[in-house]
């Protein structure tokens, strides 16, 4: 794991973070519920907690879809390249390509697009940058750079746990396992399709 | 554009391909310090997207130079490749897997494999927004 420069991070006094989604996008419940998911990774073993709100502009983390050019001088640059990118802490602003083959439901591996994209998996990777952490070398984790289309990889690796925890501590409940019960499956899942490639 | 639903027909939509720009680069396979190659200056530009390389986009050439094979090696190590310093293969395979668009070195200062040893780049590193 890595930390961006000067180790940015949520402040102690703000542990219960907030996020909201570009209210132009209007995002279906399915595809919010994605996102919801993919903090509740972070926070199972962390001291935060991220609740949804509706107040775009009031909210810690903002996430919102953009094609192309859109401001903040990092332009997407189309169907799969660069698929989404986000800013250290305390910024919060967590943006993904709008003209990629987003899959937020289902089994993306046998999606009939071979230019689709696991969108919670892109959503945990960019949460672990939200929080203030860089880029890793180990390709099992989740802030590995890359992925392969049509591949799920949702679980936090204990590189990913280990590089938060320094940043924030332990949840207390954390039983120092695996973040998610269905794990065995997924990293299975997970092999059959790594070899995917683009 | 989201398909929610795996099951749900695809058929209406384009038969996308990898970005182009991206796809271009397999071109390069086999190029190593010495050799010119039209477009080799876009290839810079992605790695100094990605924080590897030190010049300024206004600079590049299409020239395979000593920054950009140094730049190539330290790029290998973070994702493990053999740091050859040739546009191998399994190097370029990886340059064209979709990507997060925050940069691996930022201010010259990553902990990804390379940040473990010295780098000759690491003062002069372009900084990124993120």
């Amino acid at each position: 794991f890595s930390f961006f420069p000067g180790r940015p991070r949520w402040t102690p006094s703000n542990r219960q973070l907030t996020y909201a989604f570009l209210p132009a996008n209007q995002l279906t419940a399915t595809v919010k519920s994605v996102f919801s998911r993919a903090f509740d990774r972070w926070s199972a073993v962390t001291p935060l907690t991220f609740k949804e709100t509706d107040s775009f502009y009031g909210a810690d983390i903002t996430i919102g879809f953009f094609a192309g050019d859109h401001g903040d001088g990092e332009p997407f640059d189309g169907v799969l390249g660069t698929l989404a990118h986000a800013f250290s802490p305390p910024n919060g602003r967590f943006h993904l390509d709008g003209d990629e083959n987003w899959v937020a439901e289902g089994d993306v591996s046998t999606s009939s697009l071979s230019s689709a994209v696991d969108l919670e998996s892109v959503a945990v990777h960019e949460i672990g940058h939200l929080l203030g952490l860089g880029h890793s070398s180990v390709e099992e984790s989740i802030m590995y750079p890359t992925i392969s289309s049509r591949r799920k990889k949702v679980d936090l690796a204990s590189d990913d746990i280990e590089g938060v925890q320094m940043l924030y501590g332990s949840n207390p409940n954390y039983n120092g396992s695996s973040t998610s019960p269905t794990s065995t499956t997924r990293s299975h899942q997970e092999r059959d399709t790594s070899s995917n490639g683009v | 554009q989201f398909f929610p639903n795996i099951t749900h027909d695809h058929s209406h939509f384009p038969n996308f391909t990898s970005n182009p720009a991206w796809e271009y680069f397999k071109n390069f396979t086999g190029c190593h310090i010495g050799d010119q190659r039209d477009g080799l200056a876009k290839l810079k530009q992605y790695f100094y997207n990605f924080g590897y390389f030190p010049d300024s986009p206004s600079n590049f050439t299409d020239d395979f130079d000593d920054s950009f094979e140094s730049a190539l090696k330290t790029y290998q190590q973070n994702f493990n490749l053999n740091p050859t310093g040739v546009l191998d293969e399994s190097t370029l395979e990886q340059i064209q897997r979709p990507r997060c668009g925050v940069a691996d070195i930022i201010n010259g200062s990553s902990t990804m494999n390379s940040g473990k040893s010295s780098n000759s780049h690491s003062s002069n590193l372009h900084t990124v927004a993120h």
